[in-house]
C-alpha cells in the first residue's frame, strides 16, 4: 500500500462519511481496508449505520438505502478526485422524494467542479437541471432530440 | 473543460443526425420508455474510446449501427462526434475546443478522429487520461447500476481509490 | 413434453401476446420452445417486437421495455393459472406514466381473480388502489403502519 | 381466498406488533426509503413456508428477528400471521377462515402452526399447494427484479409453464 494511496483512502473515507450523513440525514459510514498486507487481496469494506438503526454491513439495507449509500461514496470520489463530466442514468429511480431532493443538493454543491447529464423520469429533477432534453421516438422507429424551456414542463 | 456539443448520426436508433448543446452546468434528458436516452449514455462512452461491448449494452461492434425499423432501412456506419470545451485549458492542448469522433462501420472496423485528424485508439484514451477521465471510472453509472459501487467485491473497491490517487 | 404442457404453453403464449400488445400499444411477443426433444435441456426463448421496431431476442430492449416485456409473460401466467395472492415490490420503478397507466388497466382486469398488494413510490399507482397502507419509521427505527385514506394522500 | 389480516411482531423492524387489514381489491403499500415496506413483502413470503433465505434477503433464520436500536433492545422471537378469507371455499376446508402463523426464535428453531394448532412445514407447504400458491411462483415479485422472468434461462421459464400447468 503505496503512501499516496493511504492518503487518498483516508480523503475518500472522510468525504463518504460527510456526504452520507448529508443524504441519509444522520448516521455514520466508514471505509475499513481489509487484507492490507497481502497487495493484489486488499480490499475495501463498507460499514454503515444509518440514523437511530444499528450499525450493518450493508446486507440489511432496503432498496432506496443502498442506492443512496453508492451515491455517497461515488460523490466522495468525485469531490476528491473529480472527472470533468458525469453521466448518470436512472439513479433516482428507488429514491422517494426527501432523498431525491437530497441527492440533488449535493450534485448541485459537485456541479461547480464537474458537468452533470442526468437520465430520470423524475420531475423533482427535471425541475433542478439547467438545461432539458427531450428525447422522443418518431414513427419510424427513431429517436429525436429536442431542446425543452423548463417552463413547458411544469405544466 | 465540458461537453459541449454531442451529435450522433446512425448510431443505435438515432438514424438522423441529432444533436445535443450541453451547458456547464447540469443537463437533464427525459423521454418515455425506450425513446432513446440510455443510448445517449452508451454514445458518450463509446465516443470516449469504450472497447467494452458489455458496458454499451451491445454483443459485437455492429450492434450500435442503426439496424432498420419497419419503415426505415438499416445504415452502414454509426458516427458519434462530441466537441470539448476547453477555454480553462484542462487539457494540456492549446485549443478552446477539441473534437473527439468516432465511426463504426458494418464491416467491423472503428476510426478515431481528433479535431478531425486520424488517430488511434490509445491517443483517444491517453487524451481522456490527461482530462482525468479513466475508462472504468465512478463517473459513469449505468440504468439499473445505481448501488454498483457497494455491489463491487473488496478488492474492486480498492481500485476505484487507485484510480482517485 | 408431455400434452398438458403443451396446452399451457400454448395458452400462456396467446395470452403474452395479448397483454405484450395491452403494455406497449401494438407491436408483437412470442414464446418459441427450443430443445424439446431433449426433456431436461427443453427451454423457452423471447421473441418480442415492439410497435414500429425491428423483431429482437430482448438484449436491445431498454429498461423500461424489459421490465414491460417480464410484467406481461407475469400477467399471461396469472391468467392462465392464477394465484390467489400477487405481491410486487416497485415492479413500477422504471416505467413513464404512459405505461404505468396501461399496467395498471390490466392489473385492473387481474384483480377479479387475484388480490393484488402492490409496493410503489409512483402517485398514479397509489391514487388507482382500492386501500392504502403508509409504513413509517419510528424514533426507535421501528416500522409502524397506518391505513391511510386515497383523499389525505392527494393533497 | 384472499390475504384478509397481516399481523407482524418482532419480524425485521416490525419490533411492536402491526397490523394490516386487507380488501380482495389492491392495496398500495408506500412509505420513505428504508421504512419497512420490502420487508412486509418478506414477512408474507416467509410465513407461506418460504425457506430459501435468499428470497428473503436475509443470510440465517435470525435474520428476520428484530436485531434492536439505539434506543430499543433486540427481541428473541419474530411471529408473523395471516388470516386467509375462504368465504368462496377455494381452499378445500370446512373453514371460512384459515390462519396460519410462523414464529422464529434466537436458537434457529421455526414454528409453525395452523388456525392455532402446531403443524410441521410440509403441512403448511401442502394447504398452500392446495390453494394454488406454489413456493417460487411468478406472483411474487421482488425489488429490483421486475424483469426477473426474461432474465432467466430458458430452461427456467419452463419450470414457469410447467407451474401453471
Ligand atoms: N442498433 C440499433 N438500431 C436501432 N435501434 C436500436 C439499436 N440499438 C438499440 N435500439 C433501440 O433503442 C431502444 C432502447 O433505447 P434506450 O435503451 O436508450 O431507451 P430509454 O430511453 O433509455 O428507455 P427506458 O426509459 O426504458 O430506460 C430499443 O427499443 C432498441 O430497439
Ligand atoms: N432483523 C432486523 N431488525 C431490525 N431492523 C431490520 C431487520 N432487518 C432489516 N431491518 C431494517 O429494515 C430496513 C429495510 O426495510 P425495507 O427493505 O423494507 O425498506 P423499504 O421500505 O422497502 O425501502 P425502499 O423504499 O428503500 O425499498 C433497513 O433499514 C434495515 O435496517
Ligand atoms: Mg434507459
Ligand atoms: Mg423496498
Amino acid at each position: 500500500i503505496t503512501e499516496k494511496f493511504s492518503t487518498t483512502f483516508d480523503l475518500v473515507n472522510d468525504k463518504f462519511n460527510y456526504f452520507f450523513r448529508e443524504v441519509f440525514d444522520g448516521g455514520s459510514a466508514e471505509l475499513k481496508l481489509i487484507n492490507a498486507e497481502q497487495k493484489s487481496d486488499a480490499g475495501i469494506e463498507i460499514i454503515v449505520k444509518p440514523p437511530g438503526k444499528r450499525l450493518s454491513n450493508l446486507s440489511a439495507l432496503s432498496g432506496g438505502e443502498r442506492a443512496m449509500t453508492s451515491v455517497a461514496l461515488m460523490f466522495a470520489l468525485m469531490s476528491v478526485n473529480p472527472s470533468p463530466i458525469c453521466v448518470l442514468d436512472e439513479v433516482d429511480a428507488a429514491l422517494d422524494d426527501a432523498n431525491i431532493k437530497r441527492f440533488l443538493r449535493i450534485l448541485n454543491e459537485l456541479s461547480q467542479k464537474s458537468q452533470f447529464i442526468v437520465i430520470t423520469h423524475n420531475r423533482i429533477t427535471v425541475q433542478d437541471a439547467e438545461t432539458v432534453y427531450g428525447v422522443s421516438m418518431e414513427q419510424d422507429a427513431t429517436s429525436t432530440v429536442l431542446s425543452l424551456k423548463i417552463k413547458d414542463l411544469v405544466n | 473543460m465540458y461537453l459541449r456539443k454531442l451529435s450522433l448520426h446512425g448510431f443505435k436508433a438515432f438514424a438522423g443526425t441529432q444533436e445535443f448543446d450541453f451547458t456547464s452546468g447540469t443537463t437533464a434528458i427525459i423521454g418515455p420508455n425506450g425513446s432513446g436516452k440510455s443510448n445517449v449514455a452508451d454514445a458518450i462512452r463509446w465516443v470516449f474510446g469504450e472497447q467494452s461491448n458489455k458496458n454499451i449494452r451491445a454483443k459485437k461492434t455492429e450492434d450500435v449501427i442503426f439496424f432498420g425499423s419497419d419503415t426505415r432501412r438499416s445504415m452502414g456506419l454509426a458516427e458519434v462526434t462530441v466537441v470539448l470545451d476547453n477555454e480553462d485549458k484542462w487539457l494540456p492542448l492549446d485549443f478552446a475546443e477539441v473534437s473527439i469522433t468516432r465511426r463504426a462501420h458494418r464491416s467491423g472496423d472503428n476510426e478515431y478522429l481528433i479535431n478531425g485528424k486520424k488517430v488511434r485508439h490509445g491517443d483517444v484514451l491517453a487524451l481522456l487520461n490527461k482530462a482525468n477521465m479513466h475508462q472504468n471510472s465512478y463517473a459513469f453509472v449505468s440504468q439499473g447500476l445505481a448501488d454498483k459501487i457497494i455491489e463491487l467485491k473488496p478488492f474492486e473497491r480498492r481500485t476505484l481509490i487507485e484510480e482517485a490517487a
